[in-house]
């Protein structure tokens, strides 16, 4: 899956996501990456995040939703994002998932969760402090 | 200075990223940037799990979800299962610009997209036919059933449903890390 959030100059926000799934899903089955707030959710006067890994799980807890509103209430992205890894934690404690966030001055984060197989998760950022895109890392949590 | 524009995305998807970045620096608005870097995921086939001959489902198939949002309008266009239709982001685009709906879903969203002009072509691959041989050959492992005879740990279906109901438990529930949305 890819889960993207645009931030331009001028303060608009977009996201969006494109997956094939989940593999051996029963046919007809539709993950988070479809359902705003789920698998993505932006909002100028927020903020943007995206979603990935189990759709399943991500589904009944919007995440991305729930990180916008965390930067709204001025939570800055990366503990927007480790909130919402932390919610969702507490019920599923071996759930695969990562959240990339972002708020409208162009700050950014990312969070994960910790497994014995998955303990950093990477992302691209490109802003105009860079002079091309950079693979950057988190640490699960 | 300020640290605007910024393109954000998951996985270490260079390609994409630069593809949305290129498309804002030539003037491209924030929907155009989000769509052309998803749509390289797409034609790129990102590691597997974007676009045609990956992931396929029980019966083989590979089918696509995907999903545009506008932060300004907070209007939104996403398609789910669809079939048959490469372009998903494109899809999902259409669906945001030319209905007031918000998700299209299956064989319905395969009619849609072909409305909008998008092609109708198989999505399965040589390396997405034999996955799921092999998935066949290894007794339908993993798969996505409960509550249902035969056991779904041990046989492949058709399953019907069992008489005892185990009730769901997030707590314990584990996703292959290879295997997501």
């Amino acid at each position: 899956t890819i889960g993207m959030v645009v931030i331009h100059k001028m303060g608009r926000t977009a996201a969006g996501t494109s997956t094939n799934g989940l593999k051996f899903k029963i046919h007809g089955r539709i993950g988070d990456s479809p359902v705003p707030g789920a698998g993505a959710y932006a909002d100028d006067t927020a903020g943007a995040a995206a979603a990935t890994g189990d759709g399943d799980t991500l589904l009944r807890f919007l995440p991305s939703y729930q990180a916008v509103e965390y930067m709204r209430g001025g939570d800055e992205p990366s503990v927007a994002c480790q909130k919402v890894i932390s919610r969702i934690q507490k019920y599923s404690p071996k759930f695969f998932g990562a959240v990339i966030c972002a708020n409208v001055i162009g700050s950014y984060g990312a969070a994960c969760n910790k497994l014995p197989t998955f303990t950093q998760f990477s992302f691209m950022v490109y802003n105009s402090l860079k002079n091309q895109s950079t693979e950057e890392k988190v640490d699960c949590i | 200075s300020s640290r605007l524009p910024l393109v954000l995305n998951t996985w270490p998807f260079k390609n994409a990223t630069e593809a949305a970045w290129r498309t804002l620096l030539s003037g491209g608005s924030v929907l155009d940037a989000v769509e052309s870097g998803c749509a390289m995921c797409e034609a790129e086939q990102c590691d597997g799990t974007v676009g045609f001959g990956g992931s396929p489902d029980e019966l083989g198939e590979t089918t696509l979800d995907a999903m545009i949002m506008d932060g300004t309008t907070m209007a939104v266009g996403a398609v789910g299962d669809l079939r048959r239709i490469k372009n998903a982001i494109g899809v999902a685009r259409k669906v945001l610009e030319h209905t007031t709906h918000t998700l299209l879903v299956g064989e319905s969203a395969t009619k849609f997209a072909e409305s909008m002009g998008f092609t109708n072509e198989d999505l399965s691959t040589r390396s997405s036919r034999a996955i799921h041989s092999d998935w066949l050959a290894r007794k339908c492992q993993p798969n996505y059933w409960r509550n249902v005879v035969p056991d779904p740990t041990k046989h492949c279906g058709p399953y019907k449903p069992s008489d005892v109901l185990e009730p769901s438990n997030l707590t314990y529930r584990e996703t292959d890390v290879h295997g997501h949305d």
